[in-house]
Order: structure tokens, then sequence, then C-alpha cells
């Protein structure tokens, strides 16, 4: 099973390195080898796993370093990650300016995929080049959707660029699932979007959702995924119904 | 009073479009006469505000097009805008290209204060071309922030970029305040937050905060801004305590 996955929605807020984190670790927990490449310059995926300093980043990988001189070891037990760095930010300037730049992950991570079963993209929120570059290194594309408003309004927009990349440089892309995440269904507004998503993308959509939690918004700033924060909450339980509903859809 | 302002933050979801949209709402009803420009190419200030269809947007300011053919009338007295369109994700490419087209935006709104007391910029979530075109055209920034870690975080990142900005092409850029946004004192994560923000930036820091409230997750869907939607909502009352507190700033 397994296979190369973007977290992408160029909504903000909606839960793309929340997902990109918890489902890598608990796939990581269950035995998977799982990689995951911080592509946003935020870097939250990385203080997200309690990665503080490091020497090398997903940015040298734009410079051709081998993959193996940049994934580092987390402290937990088959989750390997590429850190992120600030530095970023500014190849998105130079990666709009290099031709075929767009192919730097997808080089990158060619092979990769005999030494890790799940490899996971954290992506920003945008639809720039760094994430262009990881729609092409991609197989499925996992899109979190908050379930309010704006970001049911986004997916449209989300969606018809997946489909120029799959016209273009990524034939082989589709949407891996979609996502519903920060559910809170005693409010209307929530229960309305879930409705309405899963009438309009019916089976892309996950029957795991990921309710509202503030175990889920805490363990960041443990620098450690639910499993390992709050291993009980509703958000662990959650993560891992959606990390073994990503195991049956590959 | 009054002045140009770009709302922004590189994080995603902080509410910086509900900032913009509400604030630039409470100050037209109190009876300035504003301006928002949507510079984010999701385009949620626009549909915030009930817009679906326009001829021009803030795309058509990049290729000099004189502010009056572009701003157009809202269903509030006193609010104008400026819509967003989803072209304007390709202008961050080219803007990056073009020499000095960061200034795009401070040219189109060169003299827009004799017309209007109050300006806002709403960006999109990254330190990109848009950013940085908001941030040259704007004398002061308004920063939301999330009562959340990852945050938090970003909050040194976006102060180092603004700094930058200063020192380069806008020496007149000033911080005009960190807005905390979502904030839930029920919770110790919002709490701890929200003092390390206040021990770090004191002054810096709105008195005003905006609590979580459903009535403002569910404005845009409406079309409406929080004083029209939900009069006698907390979201509301922030949001006017907001634009007052800003009033005395400016
Ligand atoms: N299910 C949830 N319940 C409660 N809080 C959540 C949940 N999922 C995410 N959060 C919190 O909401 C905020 C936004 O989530 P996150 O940062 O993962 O989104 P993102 O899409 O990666 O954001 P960005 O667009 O900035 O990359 C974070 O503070 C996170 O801790
Ligand atoms: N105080 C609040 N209480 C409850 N919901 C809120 C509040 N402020 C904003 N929201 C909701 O949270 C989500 C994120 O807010 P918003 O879209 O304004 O953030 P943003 O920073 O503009 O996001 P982006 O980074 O995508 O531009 C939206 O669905 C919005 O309706
Ligand atoms: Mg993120
Ligand atoms: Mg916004």
């Amino acid at each position: 099973p397994g296979g190369v996955f973007a977290v992408s929605n160029q909504k903000g807020g909606v839960g793309k390195t929340t997902t990109a984190v918890n489902v890598a670790a608990c796939l990581a927990e269950a035995g998977e080898r799982v990689l995951l490449v911080d592509l946003d310059p935020q870097a939250n995926a990385t203080s997200g796993l309690g990665i503080r300093s490091h020497e090398s980043s997903s940015l040298d990988l734009l410079d051709g370093a081998p993959l193996d001189t940049v994934a580092i070891p987390t402290a937990y037990p088959n989750l390997t990650l590429v850190p992120a760095t600030g530095d970023l930010a500014g190849a998105a300037i130079s990666l709009a300016q290099l031709p075929a730049s767009e192919s730097f992950l997808a080089e990158a991570l060619r092979g990769a995929s005999r030494t890790y079963s799940f490899i996971f993209i954290d992506c920003p929120p945008s639809l720039g080049p760094l994430t262009v570059a990881a729609l092409v290194a991609a197989e499925k594309v996992i899109v979190p959707v908050q379930c309010e408003y704006y970001a049911l309004e986004g997916l449209t927009q989300l969606l018809e660029t997946l489909e120029q990349i799959r016209r273009g440089p990524n034939p082989a892309l589709t949407v891996g699932g979609i996502l519903l995440t920060m559910v809170d269904r005693r409010t209307r507004l929530s229960a309305d979007v879930e409705a309405e998503v899963r009438q309009a993308f019916s089976s892309l959509v996950f029957a795991a959702v990921v309710p509202r939690s503030i175990r889920l918004a805490e363990a960041p700033s443990h620098g450690t995924p639910i499993n390992a924060y709050a291993r009980d909450s509703q958000g662990a339980a959650a993560y891992f119904d959606v990390a073994g509903e990503l195991v049956g859809r590959v």
C-alpha cells in the first residue's frame, strides 16, 4: 500500500499541518515507515514534531542534495522528517524563475518509496511554486477542509488547480481524499458545510472526520503528535481512524 | 485620523479577512469613508461582503488602472470595495519578475486618502509579492493573531519581514496593532498565548480582543459583515471595540 501524498489547501488554517503530522505519527506507530516533508516556510510540521534546530532542510533538495542527507529521525520510531526553514519563502520566488524547477521535489523523492511506505508533504497555504512542486511529486492529494464557509468556497479553486497539474506535469495525480476537520456537529454551520461537501464530492470524502478538539491545538506547543500527547483524546481517536481509512483507500 | 492599513499574517486562518471586513464595516457604520482592498486570490473579503460578480479587480491595479475604475460600492453606506479575483494567484509570479513592481499598490492608492479616511488591505497567508506590495502601500500593519501555538510561533518571522520593509521600500511602515482573535478564555492554551503575546509585545497589542464566536463564522455564508448579520452578538461588540480603539490609536 502507501504512496506519496501532498497535504494541500490554499485556504489558511484548515488543519493541513495537524493532519500531516498526526496521520504520519499514527501510521508510524502502526509500524509503517513514514517520511514527512515540511515544505512550508512557517515550518510548523517541524516544530510540531519537536524539532528545534537542524542543519539542512527541504530547501537543500532544491539544490540537488540527496534525500538521505536531509531527512532526520524524530523521537518517534518509524517517523522520519525533512524539516523546513524560513528561507523557503525566498525559494518560492527563485522557483518561479527557474525552468522545470517544479519537479525538484519529484526528483528528490525518486526511489524514496523503496525506503518509506508513506510519504506526506505538508504544503503552505497557497497555490504557488512550493505547492506546485509538491503536487508534481505526489501521487495523491489529501485536502483538509475546515467545516466553515470560506474553506468550502476555496475547494473549487483547488480542484481546478489539481486538474491543471494532471493535464500538465503530473498525469498520475489523483485526489486521495477530502478530510473534514474542526467538525462541531453542535453548530448548524458545521453540519451544513459537512452536508454540502459530502453531497458535492461523495466518495472522495473520508468517512472519518476530525472533531474540534482542544488537545489537537495544545499538542504542537509540546512538540508532540496527538498519539503521544493525549492518546485517549477524541483527536487521537479521529486521526487513528483517518490513518486506518487511508490505508484502506490506497 | 485614519490611514492605510495592511491586515497581514503569513499564518493561515488567524482572522485576517474577518478582521478586515468587520473593522471596515464598523467604521463605515460610524460614518468614516472606508475602502477595503481585497488582495487575496481566495477573494474571501469580496464574498464576505456579498459581492458575487464584478468586472474589474485589484489585479487591474497592477496594469495601472485608476483606482476609481476598480473600486465598487457595497450594500453598506460608506464602505467601498476593490474586489479580488482568483487570477491574482498568477500575478504573484509575474510580480516577482517585474522590477519595482512591489509599489504597484502604493501608486494606485496615491491620493486615495483624500477620498477615504480609512483604507484596509486584506492580505493572503504568505509573505510573497502580493503581501509585500500591501506592506509597501500601507502606513500601518494590523496583525491578527489566533490564540494558538502555531500562530504565536509565526509572529517573530512576520515582525522581521516588517523590519526589512521598513529598512527598504517603506521606511514609514509601523505596526498599527497586534489583535488577539478567537480568544477562548476557558482554555488554558488561549490564556497562555494571550499572556505571552501581551508580555512580549505589550502596548502594541490591542486592549480589545475578539472572542471565538460562531456568529462571526456564520456571517460570511450570508455575505454580510457582523454588524449587519448579528448586531447584538459578542463578535459584533468586539469589532466595534476594535474599531473604536483603532480610531484612538491613529
Ligand atoms: N481538529 C482540531 N481541533 C482544534 N484545533 C485544531 C484542529 N485542527 C487544527 N487545529 C488548530 O487550528 C490551527 C490551524 O491548524 P493548522 O495549523 O494545522 O492548519 P494549516 O492548514 O496547516 O494552517 P496554514 O494554512 O497556516 O498552514 C492550529 O492552531 C491547530 O493547532
Ligand atoms: N472570532 C472568531 N470566532 C469564530 N470564528 C472565526 C473568528 N474569526 C474568524 N473565524 C472563522 O475562522 C476561519 C478563519 O478566519 P479568516 O478566514 O478570517 O482567517 P484568515 O487569516 O483571513 O485566513 P487566510 O489565511 O486563509 O486568509 C473562517 O472560517 C472565519 O469565519
Ligand atoms: Mg500548516
Ligand atoms: Mg483571509
